[in-house]
């Protein structure tokens, strides 16, 4: 009898497989859902179900590295989690369901989830009965590998608790489908701080900042005080930043001074001028310009398209970077740098030889959060030496570029959601 | 249909539905703790179909069946209610009282909270040693 339980469970878990900690865990980033026909609820309106469903994959996949698309024509067998309704025995399962009260879902370590129709499933802030959204996200979280919780305030309790205002995957949840799954890793096209001014009802101008990561079509607002991205996020970009390239661009520079305060996104040979106030592109800026303008013409002698760039605040020199050159424009001369352009490794050299980005670099960041300046390139960071730094170690190089680390153990769940569920 | 009168259906009234049985004496709460795991880890990794020949789950049936039919030992079924309310973080009583079986009664995931180890020789003898064990212990806590 062991030998022919060895060989049953081990057929039944050709589709999944024990990752490294021992949990099971799917072995694909991309997977298939659907709600079967058979299955629908007969409480809510088939397209509020699959909304709802969308919106939960959707949850998971802005904390991890999987994406889920829903797929209503492959052959069901190749489709890797199956949602349905049903009450008491239902869609052949042989765990009944017991009616209205107690057990209102359970799903299946194959990727099957059941939901009982004899709860009183409601819509997302409906304030009343059960809430599906909060039950497919745990029911989910079961699929993908995770066990009952009992910490307040994780998706993952088996009991239910009535709907809290702003449901989402906490902290401790995210690190648990990290375990599983690793963290989401990725390129950046740009990084930035926004600053924006605003009038308190004191009438007093105050100053604030968010931070934007940008990767292709896609952004992500950045909460630095909780280590996290703006819940709901990525968003396209032609949703927040009109009339810039919908499909990404190069970098965006803001140089704000005594005297100028503009900024502007870079893509190919053309840059852009942002109009904060109306929160698009200028047509036309105050000083008559026209957009879009060739970088030659604004900024004679950097060579376009370039890799990126940044504003440095302390000489007014916007830093182009193309290749392994770096290009110092400075703003009040309208001119190149008296030397530049040079090599990437000479302006800024590493302190710890060989580790170096070595030029391409995807993006250049100064946060105002870190008061520092970070090269970014692939999954890697360097944070540039700052006068702080140097105050405390004499020794080290002007401009030094410290030892590299990971852009995802610096800033956290930056993930990708699959296409079709970006517009939820 | 179910009868509803309001927009959003929140007077939803489930006439002939049938109900869950409430949990009020130790033989469901017996029951909800085994289904859930907390007598015997319940094996949850396969998906059972009607008719299928899980022979594998007739082993943990019958242990099921004659579990209940004899009646867990009442050191057993005190143990696993600790374990209830320690998890469900309600004072740990080992009674059987009023908090606990509001909690039982909870609208609740049907996943088990204690599954079996899948990496472990899977014998019902090697599940029955590791309970006993576990109430050797409590029985050394207690005293």
């Amino acid at each position: 009898r062991k030998r022919h339980l060895a060989t049953l469970v081990s057929k039944n878990r050709r589709r999944r497989d024990l990752s490294e900690t021992g949990y099971m865990a799917f072995s694909k980033r991309v997977l298939k859902w659907r709600l079967i026909g058979e299955g629908y609820s007969s409480q809510l309106s088939v397209e509020d179900q699959r909304y709802i469903f969308r919106l939960a994959f959707r949850m998971w996949s802005e904390v991890s590295p999987l994406e889920f698309v829903e797929d209503t024509r492959s052959p069901l067998e190749d489709v890797d989690i199956r949602l349905g309704f049903g009450t008491g025995r239902h869609l052949g399962c042989n765990q009944r369901f017991d009616g209205t009260g107690q057990e209102f879902a359970h799903a299946w370590f194959l990727g099957d989830i059941h939901f009982d129709d004899d709860e009183h499933f409601t819509g997302p802030n409906a304030g009343s009965g059960i809430s599906l959204l909060k039950v497919a996200v745990h029911e989910i979280g079961h699929v993908l590998g995770l066990p009952h919780i009992y910490r307040p305030g994780s998706v993952m309790q088996p009991s239910y608790l009535p709907q809290e205002s702003g449901f989402e995957v906490d902290w401790m949840d995210r690190k648990a489908i990290q375990h599983l799954y690793g963290g989401c890793k990725g390129r950046f096209n740009t990084v930035f701080d926004w600053i924006r001014k605003e009038r308190t009802p004191y009438g007093e101008v105050v100053i604030r900042f968010n931070t934007y990561f940008l990767r292709d079509g896609w952004y992500w607002l950045y909460e630095n005080r909780k280590n996290r991205t703006r819940f709901g996020d990525p968003v396209a970009l032609q949703i927040g930043w009109r009339g810039i390239p919908m499909d990404g661009v190069d970098a965006c520079v803001h140089v704000w001074s005594r005297k100028r305060d503009a900024v502007y996104f870079f893509k190919g040979t053309q840059f852009w001028r942002y109009d904060n106030a109306n929160d698009q592109v200028f047509r036309q800026d105050p000083e008559g310009h026209r957009y879009p303008r060739l970088i030659s013409e604004g900024f004679p002698g950097v060579v376009s398209p370039i890799d990126t760039a940044f504003y440095d605040r302390r000489q007014s020199h916007i830093y182009f970077f193309k290749n392994t050159l770096v290009y110092a424009f400075d703003v009040e001369a309208n001119s190149l740098a008296r030397g530049f352009p040079k090599n990437i490794r000479d302006v800024f050299p590493a302190v710890e030889s060989g580790d170096h980005p070595d030029g391409n670099i995807d993006a250049a960041y100064f946060s105002y959060t870190h008061n520092a300046i970070f090269l970014l390139k692939g999954t890697r960071f360097w944070q540039v030496v700052g006068s702080h730094e140097r105050w405390r170690r004499p020794f080290l190089p002007r401009n030094g570029l410290l030892p590299h680390k990971e852009v995802d153990q610096h800033w956290f769940d930056i993930c990708n959601v699959h296409p079709t569920a970006l517009r939820l | 249909e179910k009868l509803f009168h309001n927009r959003d259906h929140s007077d939803v009234q489930n006439v002939n539905s049938h109900r869950a049985e409430v949990i009020t004496d130790k033989y469901s709460a017996e029951l909800f703790l085994s289904r859930y795991g907390f007598i015997m880890p319940v094996n949850w990794e396969e998906v059972q179909f009607e008719g299928s020949d899980a022979s594998f789950n007739d082993d943990f049936l019958d242990n099921f069946q004659d579990l209940i039919q004899e009646g867990t030992s009442s050191q057993e079924f005190i143990s696993a209610l600790e374990e209830f309310q320690r998890v469900s973080g309600l004072p740990v009583t080992g009674l059987l009282d009023e908090a606990t079986k509001l909690a039982m009664n909870k609208p609740r995931c049907g996943v088990p909270d204690k599954e079996i180890d899948l990496n472990a020789p899977v014998t019902p003898e090697n599940i029955m040693v590791s309970i006993s064990t576990d109430i050797h212990q409590s029985q050394a806590v207690r005293r």
